[in-house]
Order: C-alpha cells, then sequence, then structure tokens
C-alpha cells in the first residue's frame, strides 16, 4: 500500500527527517505508479505530481508528521481539492417542474439511475417525479424502465415513436396535466464519436432545455475517460457526474481524470444494483480508495 | 495518437510510454515494453525500426490469443459472464448470429433472471437470429434454467447452447457463489460442460479488468475473452497483462450494437490500433 512504500522510502533516504529534492523525487514516483494503477490519466498524472513537489518543496516541516506522511498528507488534501468543490447540489426549480437529462456511453448505468434519482428525490423532495423512456434502440430499454418503475410505483412515459426529441416534448406535456414536477429523461447508452447520436442529445437539449444534464459514467473506466467525459462537455456542457457501480473493487481514479478535463462536479455515486442504493459523493472517501 | 519523431531519444521514449499508458496497459507491462525496447534499440535509431520493436515486443506478449474453440462436443455449451452493462447479452445476440450463419443450430439460454427486463432483452436478440430461446419465470433459479437450456439443446439437436448470465461484480462473493452453482449444475449434467466460458470485458475498463478476469477465472474457470465496445476510442490495453498473467486467449471482439458486430480476435489489428 502506498503510505507503506513512502515510509520505507524515506527509510532507506538519507536526511529523514526532513523533506528534500531527492526524497521527494523518489517518493513522487512511487506516488506517479499509485495513481496509474488506480487509471487515474497519464497527463492528469503529470500534471498532478508537479502540483504537489512544488507544494512539497515550499513547505516548512512543523508537523508531527514524518515526511512520508507529509507527503501522502499532501496527495490526499490535494485529491479532495479537486475532486470536491463544485456543487453538488441538482437544480431544482421553484415552482415549475424541473426537467434532468441523464447521458453518458453504452452499459454506464443510466437506466438504473434514472430510477434511483427519482425515488431519491421523491423521499428527499416529496418530488412527484416522471421518467421518461427515451432510450428507442435498446432491445427492451422500454421494457426495463417502465419495470422499474412498477417496482418503485412511479409513472414512465413512453411512446412508439421513432423521434426522441418529440417523445421528450411529449413526455413534459404528459407532465403537465399530470402534475408531475420532476421529469429525469433516460437516454440511450451512445459512444462520444457517434456524431449522429451526440446530434439526437444537443436537439433534445436545444428543445427541451433540461436544468440539469448528469453525466453517468463506469467507475472502473480507464484512460478513455478523459476522452469521452471531454467530449460530452464539449457536445453538451453537463452540469454534473453520477459515478456508478462504486461497490466494486476498482480504484476510481478516473473520476480525478473527469473532474481535472471538464470541471464539472461529481454529485453521486451508485453503489450497488438495488434502487436505494445511491448516495451523495463525497470526496473523502473516494481521495483515499484512489490511492489504495 | 502519438506522433513520433525521426530518431530515437528519450522524447520519443516518453512518447512511447504515453502511447502505451493511455492505451490501459498498465504500469508493470508498459515498464516490460520500455525495458525490452531499450535494451534492444539504440539511440538515434530511425523511429520506424523502434516502432517494429514495439510492434513485434507487444504481439509477442498477445502469444496466447487465439481463435474460436473448434466446436466437438454436441451440444457446446457456451457460458457467458462478466461484470454489470459490458456487453454480455449483446454479444450472445451476436454469437448466436455468429454461428448460426455456419449452419449451426443455435439454443439460448435466459439464466439472468434478476435485472429487469433481462428476458425480453434476450428474447428479442433470439427473435432477431431465428435461436431457439429457453427461459424461465423472473427471480426463478439461474441454474434451472442452465439446467433447462441444455436439456432442451439436446433435445432439439442444438449445436450450440449460449447461456447468458445476470452482470455481477466480482467482489460480491454470494453473487460468484451464484454463477459457481450454474456450471456445478452444468457438470451433472455432462462433465465436459460448459465447454466454453467466455469472460466479456469492456475494452473502456481500466486495470480492474486485471481483476475481475482473475476474479472470474478462479470461480467459473474461464476459457476464453470477449472484448467488447472496441469501436469506441478505448484501446483495451489490458487485455496484454490479462494475456500474460493467466494464459487465456481473447477470442472475439464486438465492435458495435448490431448482431454483425461481433469479428474473431486479431492481434496484430489490435496492437496496430494503440498507435493510431
Ligand atoms: N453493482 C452495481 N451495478 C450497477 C450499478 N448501476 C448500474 N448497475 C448495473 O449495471 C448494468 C447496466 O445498467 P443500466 O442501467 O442498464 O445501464 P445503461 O447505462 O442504462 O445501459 P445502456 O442503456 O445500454 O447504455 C445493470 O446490470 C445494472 O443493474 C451500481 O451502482 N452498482
Ligand atoms: N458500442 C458498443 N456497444 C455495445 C457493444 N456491446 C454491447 N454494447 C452496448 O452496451 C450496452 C450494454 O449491453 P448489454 O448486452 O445489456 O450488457 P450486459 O453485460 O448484458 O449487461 P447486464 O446484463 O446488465 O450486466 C447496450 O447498450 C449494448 O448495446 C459493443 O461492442 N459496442
Ligand atoms: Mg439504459
Ligand atoms: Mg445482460
Amino acid at each position: 500500500d502506498l503510505s507503506g512504500k513512502l515510509e520505507s522510502i524515506f527509510k532507506t533516504l538519507k536526511g529523514q527527517h526532513r523533506i528534500s529534492e531527492e526524497n521527494i523525487k523518489v517518493s513522487l514516483r512511487e506516488v506517479r505508479v499509485a495513481l496509474l494503477e488506480a487509471d487515474v490519466n497519464y497527463i492528469v498524472v503529470k500534471d498532478f505530481i508537479n502540483r504537489v513537489r512544488d507544494r512539497a518543496i515550499g513547505e516548512k516541516v512543523f508537523e508531527k508528521l514524518t515526511p512520508g506522511q507529509l507527503i501522502i498528507k499532501f496527495i490526499h488534501e490535494e485529491l479532495v481539492r479537486v475532486l470536491g468543490g463544485g456543487t453538488a447540489e441538482v437544480a431544482m426549480q421553484k415552482g415549475a417542474p424541473t426537467v434532468i437529462m441523464m447521458c453518458g456511453l453504452q452499459g454506464s448505468g443510466k437506466t438504473t439511475h434514472t430510477a434511483k434519482l427519482a425515488s431519491y428525490f421523491r423521499k428527499k423532495n416529496k418530488s412527484r417525479p416522471l421518467m421518461v423512456a427515451a432510450d428507442i434502440y435498446r432491445p427492451a430499454a422500454i421494457d426495463q424502465l417502465k419495470t422499474l418503475g412498477k417496482q418503485l410505483n412511479i409513472p414512465v412515459y413512453s411512446e412508439d415513436s421513432k423521434d426522441v426529441t418529440t417523445i421528450c416534448v411529449n413526455a413534459l406535456e404528459f407532465a403537465k396535466e399530470n402534475r408531475n414536477d420532476l421529469i429525469i429523461l433516460d437516454t440511450a447508452g451512445r459512444l462520444h464519436i457517434d456524431e449522429e447520436m451526440m446530434n439526437e442529445l444537443i436537439r433534445v437539449k436545444e428543445k427541451i432545455q433540461p436544468h440539469e444534464i448528469l453525466f453517468v459514467a463506469d467507475s472502473m473506466i480507464g484512460q478513455d475517460a478523459v476522452t469521452t467525459a471531454a467530449e460530452f462537455n464539449e457536445k453538451l456542457n453537463f452540469d454534473g457526474v453520477i459515478l456508478t457501480k462504486m461497490d466494486g473493487d476498482s480504484r476510481g481514479g478516473a473520476a480525478l481524470s473527469i473532474r481535472e478535463v471538464t470541471g464539472k462536479p461529481i454529485k453521486f455515486v451508485g453503489t450497488g444494483e438495488k434502487l436505494d442504493e445511491i448516495e451523495v459523493f463525497h470526496p473523502d472517501r473516494l481521495a483515499q480508495r484512489i490511492l489504495g | 495518437s502519438i506522433v513520433f519523431s525521426g530518431k530515437m531519444d528519450e522524447d520519443t521514449l516518453e512518447a512511447l510510454e504515453e502511447a502505451l499508458y493511455t492505451s490501459d496497459i498498465g504500469v508493470k507491462t508498459t515498464e516490460s515494453i520500455i525495458g525490452e525496447v531499450r535494451k534492444r534499440s539504440s539511440k538515434g535509431e530511425d523511429i520506424n525500426d523502434v516502432k517494429k520493436l514495439v510492434y513485434d515486443v507487444i504481439i509477442s506478449m498477445l502469444d496466447k490469443s487465439s481463435g474460436p474453440v473448434q466446436v466437438t462436443a454436441k451440444p457446446h455449451v457456451i457460458l457467458v459472464v462478466g461484470v454489470n452493462g459490458n456487453g454480455k447479452t449483446t454479444t450472445i445476440g451476436k454469437l448466436a448470429h455468429y454461428y448460426m450463419n455456419m449452419g449451426k443450430r443455435v439454443l439460448i439460454g435466459a439464466a439472468d433472471t434478476f435485472r429487469a427486463a433481462a428476458i425480453e432483452q434476450l428474447e428479442e436478440w433470439a427473435k432477431r437470429t431465428g435461436a431457439d430461446f429457453i427461459k424461465n419465470q423472473p427471480n426463478s433459479d439461474p441454474a434451472a434454467v442452465a439446467y433447462d437450456s441444455y436439456k432442451a439443446g439436446e433435445a432439439r439437436g442444438a449445436d450450440i447452447v449460449l447461456i447468458d448470465t445476470a452482470g455481477r461484480l466480482h467482489n460480491k462473493v454470494n453473487l460468484m457463489n451464484e454463477l459457481e452453482k450454474i456450471s456445478r449444475v452444468l457438470k451433472k449434467l455432462n462433465p465436459d460442460a460448459p465447454h466454453e466460458v467466455l469472460l466479456v470485458l469492456d475494452a473502456t475498463t481500466g486495470q480492474n479488468a486485471l481483476s475481475q478476469a482473475k476474479q472470474f477465472s478462479r470461480t467459473s474457470g474461464v476459457t476464453g475473452i470477449v472484448l467488447s465496445k472496441l469501436d469506441g476510442t478505448a484501446k483495451g490495453g489490458v487485455t496484454i497483462a490479462i494475456n500474460q498473467e493467466m494464459d487465456i486467449p481473447v477470442r472475439f471482439i464486438g465492435i458495435g450494437e448490431k448482431k454483425e458486430d461481433l469479428q474473431l480476435f486479431d492481434p496484430e489489428v489490435f496492437v496496430r490500433s494503440i498507435f493510431e
């Protein structure tokens, strides 16, 4: 584990009682390996290490910590600083229905988290949610959302149409009649390089003007996280991220990459397949996990 | 994509290192590739020779990857496993299409009895490909569906029986036990079954793919990998480490969401894409 490695590095180096250029260099090499193994993007790791080095060299060692412990402290603090920040709140509209649009790559957990969010806000804010089946491509995608709707006793809007924007417009109309104050659009998974499918989302955004666009990302994604997140952000300027499948054992370093590259906050984490397994994001917990 | 300048030097090595890391090749494997390159190349050497060297080094690390298993048993039972959302159900649709195009009779068993509309999703794939289909009630015992699928496959003279399972995270002991029970039930019917256990790995997954491969292999004895979603920008480089550490070949790659979007794994194409 990283703190153990750093402790042994400092024991074997000269001048082990203070931070020097040499022992910073060696210990940051270990940190770099830890971050790469945790799936943090290569370029993001470079920038991160440079920031920590600058801080470590400039820092006076007053604390009762060993240099190794101090380096870990700086890294942890820098991780928490980057991962946190930005509001984790979803922009709930006063006196008007709130529209949330879910987006992301195939299989990341959008449909499941549409249902989790609907249930979460119904509990928290006494919302009257409506889920919209806007994935018209995946076999039984509409069935999947309807089944989740039945389990939660939350209505699902769907129609047999070939145009996703029309479905969403009609869903908002339905929500007005039905007095739903929270509408969550479940969209099909798509590649960031699929121009036609990305344009579909852009059209929905322009027509519907959702108050919140959430990028749903699988926490076990690797280096590709920067490319996909950057592209989705470029095209849609999303408001926040949901990091799913955090009940697995991936280190989740992609979260750091996504945060660095888009500047958008991580708002929720998915912690299981059950519909109540969603939590508000805690940067401190993820920082510990990334460091292993 | 990484642009290499004309001659071999430290900058070139760094560019190479970046190309390897950003392909999800991982720390240990990247360091051993770079180590080989340092050892076998000389300063100022033409970069195209160095590229060829890297290419050869990686290809040799993939020497255990080979095509699909020979179908000798009847029915030849293929169990499809893996973590949530990485493409198992869709891959089964593609495999059904693949084998039926060869004139084989295919039966699909819906042993994901847990996830919402999993059975409906798989049934749609059976319809699209014309494969036989066996299902049971939602929330019924997955091992029982596997059992029924084998029996039906035998009775109907199926050449291939494809069994879909629920996605599960490999660190969940009870779910991994459930998977192990499916294999045990199949073994009781036929000691050679399942003849193939295909682990579906998502090409966008990072280093966690290695622990997925290890854990699923420990539980179900994985005999082959399908690397899905290679039509994205992810390179799936962690496959190299898996190949090295575990001796499991990559059988197929998934390159899209349609039934035709399955190809045999070609290590040369795979390695070339890392440098694109
Ligand atoms: N363990 C775990 N599984 C999850 C979590 N979120 C989603 N899943 C599972 O991941 C799989 C994919 O979830 P979906 O909600 O269908 O993903 P999706 O993004 O809608 O998929 P597409 O619509 O095909 O792009 C399902 O098996 C879910 O049960 C999570 O936080 N933890
Ligand atoms: N682009 C692309 N998408 C794929 C590929 N394979 C599967 N998908 C998509 O990934 C999503 C998840 O596929 P599924 O087949 O439902 O995955 P699964 O492993 O069965 O999911 P669970 O049963 O929920 O664990 C769907 O939207 C598929 O269309 C592929 O090779 N390329
Ligand atoms: Mg979905
Ligand atoms: Mg499935």
